[in-house]
């Protein structure tokens, strides 16, 4: 899976994600990438989010949108939010992670796998590629 | 506002999975694809354009599961999901089963800007980004032999086992 979350300069979110999904999955098994809310998802003046996983686990746990709810409603940061999404995933035996921006640009990339390709360039201008 | 952008290129993968050539030649197309995104926006490109560049390139290359590369289903073919959404509006769009269309994010981007609905499967979709003058390609040009010998792997390990290490290499 891939997925990509942006601020731009008019202070808009936007989230997407693209996939091929599972290994071996059924035909016609689709996953959480195209469910709104749960791959993706994005909200002005709270958070963008783009998943990747064990989809079944991010559609159960409406992924991307219990982020932005934790934020909204919770006054949760955005690693507070994202953190504990992940955490119970991981709780639930789920396993992948998700990249999310704030409104302020900041950046959170989690997750429960030995890795994740990602990469981001925050406020700061400066290119990050982490993989483990 | 500043400007900011991040991308993943899916999660799984073990040191042990990678060689440093490829984990060096992943490194490159993640760089430039967060580039590309990060430039877009720069220039004042809209986060949607940013998102739509750099999973572009991710899907285009054969190094990740989305687009050309992407994994393969029990039956050997190819089946690729795709959503977008723009948070100032809270339009959204997805597509799922797609086969043939060469970017799934694209005509994801279709279905929220040219049509009032949010998610398309199938040949419905397919038909959408053929009377839009998307890009497609033939089904088998998305399969690649790195993805059909991890079918192969995943098939055998499965009738005997599914451990959490076994969902690690699935989910990729």
């Amino acid at each position: 899976t891939v997925g990509a979350v942006a601020l731009d300069k008019e202070g808009h979110l936007a989230a997407g994600t693209s996939t091929g999904g599972l290994t071996n999955k059924k035909a016609g098994r689709v996953g959480d990438s195209p469910i709104i809310g749960a791959g993706t998802y994005a909200e002005d003046g709270v958070c963008a989010v783009s998943g990747t996983g064990h989809g079944e686990f991010f559609i159960r746990n409406v992924v991307g949108h219990d982020v932005a709810a934790r934020m909204k409603y919770g006054k949760a940061t955005l690693v507070e939010a994202a953190d504990a999404v992940i955490a119970r995933l991981s709780e639930q035996k789920g396993v992948g992670g998700i990249i999310a921006i704030d409104a302020q640009g900041r950046v959170h990339a989690p997750f429960n796998t030995p890795g994740m390709f990602r990469a981001w360039i925050g406020t700061d201008g400066q290119v990050e590629v982490k993989i483990f | 506002s500043p400007i900011a952008f991040a991308i993943h290129g899916g999660a799984g993968v073990a040191p042990k999975d990678l060689t440093p050539e490829q984990e060096a030649e992943c490194r490159k197309v993640l760089a430039q694809a967060v580039q590309e995104g990060h430039a877009t926006l720069k220039s004042g490109g809209s986060g949607l354009e940013a998102v739509q560049k750099a999973i572009i390139i991710l899907e285009d290359s054969p190094l990740f599961n989305a687009g050309r590369g992407s994994v393969l289903t029990a039956a050997g073919t190819v089946e690729m999901d795709a959503s977008i959404m723009d948070g100032r509006t809270l339009q959204a769009g997805a597509v799922a089963g797609i086969t043939t269309v060469r970017n799934p994010i694209l005509l994801a981007n279709v279905v929220m800007t040219k049509t009032p609905h949010v998610l398309m499967i199938g040949a419905g979709a397919e038909a959408l980004a053929r009377e839009h003058a998307l890009k497609t390609e033939a089904p088998e040009w998305f399969i690649t032999p790195k993805q059909m010998e991890k079918l192969r792997r995943a098939q055998k390990k499965s009738a005997v086992t599914l451990s959490p290490e076994d969902i690690w290499m699935r989910v990729g």
